[in-house]
């Protein structure tokens, strides 16, 4: 057996042209959050409170598209998902549809210790967060001006845009025309990393 | 999306995911990130999360995929993760992160990029968004 380890991502699919400042950002967050990780392992944490831990901080953190910061739906609204999973015999809890719970993977913990079943979704799973007495704040706690924006650009290019983001500063998808890489059938640069 | 997994010091492995989806989704859309063994899974061999376009990550069951080809075909962490990117996603563009009861941590992505980090025991770290 060998010793702990810990890995953390913020999302794949990443425009190559996103500013320095923004990459830099990102591994700033990262770094964190890996941090708190290594500290709670060297605690003997068990590796499910761990991975708990340190999504919950990348939630409340807006930068990634998770919690805070989460993408809109059609709507302009947050609908955010979740799931956990402890290896030892299996065990795991998932969310769906949630849009008032702060932390959406403390839910999807809370479904796997303490329900009989495996995943909630919409009315259900926000019942059983009233019921479990977790954290819930208003849907604008997680909406940013920054996705309010690409929710806009998203339906100016009547598109679903992966989990992704447009970096800020191209209004417009024809910026990024030239890039040879296409996703969707879209130049890369109308994607932004999460 | 975001996600974590973990190998504790006692072999136990544990993954979790967490996201908004996609911008613009239709109301109700569920992605792969709460769907256990697509998005998510750990088992007794492997803890993995995953990232990117949910409809590749399903039809792939991405994430038991990682666990799945360890156990059957006896491929180490790191060939699982690259095997699974390779030939599991049907053209979709996805990313994940792994790690293993030997401690062992991979990533592995076919797109653009990944904003990614990762630490062991014995002093390794790293953060990184690029190739």
């Amino acid at each position: 057996m060998g010793g702990w380890a810990i890995a953390v991502h913020g999302g794949a699919g990443v425009d190559p042209n996103l500013p320095l400042e923004r990459q830099e950002q990102a591994k700033q967050l990262l770094t964190r959050c890996l941090n708190l990780g290594i500290s709670a392992l060297r605690s003997d944490l068990p590796a499910i409170d761990v991975v708990e831990l340190v999504v919950k901080e990348l939630e409340t953190d807006p930068f990634f598209n998770s919690g805070r910061g989460s993408a809109l739906n059609e709507n302009g609204r947050v609908e955010m998902e979740a799931s956990i999973m402890d290896g030892p015999k299996r065990r795991c809890g998932a969310v769906s549809g949630l849009s008032t719970v702060k932390n959406p993977i403390s839910l999807a913990r809370l479904v796997m210790d303490k329900s009989p079943h495996s995943y909630l979704a919409f009315s259900g799973a926000e019942s059983f967060a009233r019921q479990q007495g977790v954290e819930l704040v208003d849907n604008d706690y997680f909406i940013t001006e920054e996705n309010v924006g690409m929710l806009k650009l998203a339906k100016e290019a009547n598109t679903i845009l992966f989990d992704y983001r447009i970096p800020l500063g191209m209004e417009t998808c024809a910026a990024g025309v030239d890039s040879p890489i296409q996703m969707n059938g879209l130049p890369i640069s109308v994607y932004a990393p999460e | 999306t975001v996600g974590c997994v973990v190998v504790d010091s006692q072999g136990r492995c544990a993954a979790a995911t967490s996201t908004g989806g996609l911008m613009n989704k239709m109301t109700g859309r569920i992605g792969d990130s709460p769907l256990i063994g697509a998005g998510t899974y750990a088992c007794d061999l492997c803890g993995v999360s995953c990232t990117g376009e949910g409809e590749a990550i399903i039809r792939g069951t991405l994430a038991r995929e990682v666990a799945a080809v360890m156990e059957y075909k006896g491929l180490g962490l790191q060939d699982a993760v690259d095997f699974v990117i390779k030939n599991r996603l049907d053209e979709g563009k996805a990313g994940l992160i792994a790690v293993s009861n030997k401690g062992e941590v991979a990533c592995g992505f076919n797109c653009c990029g990944m904003f990614r980090g990762s630490a062991t025991e014995d002093g390794f770290m790293e953060v990184g968004i690029w190739d």
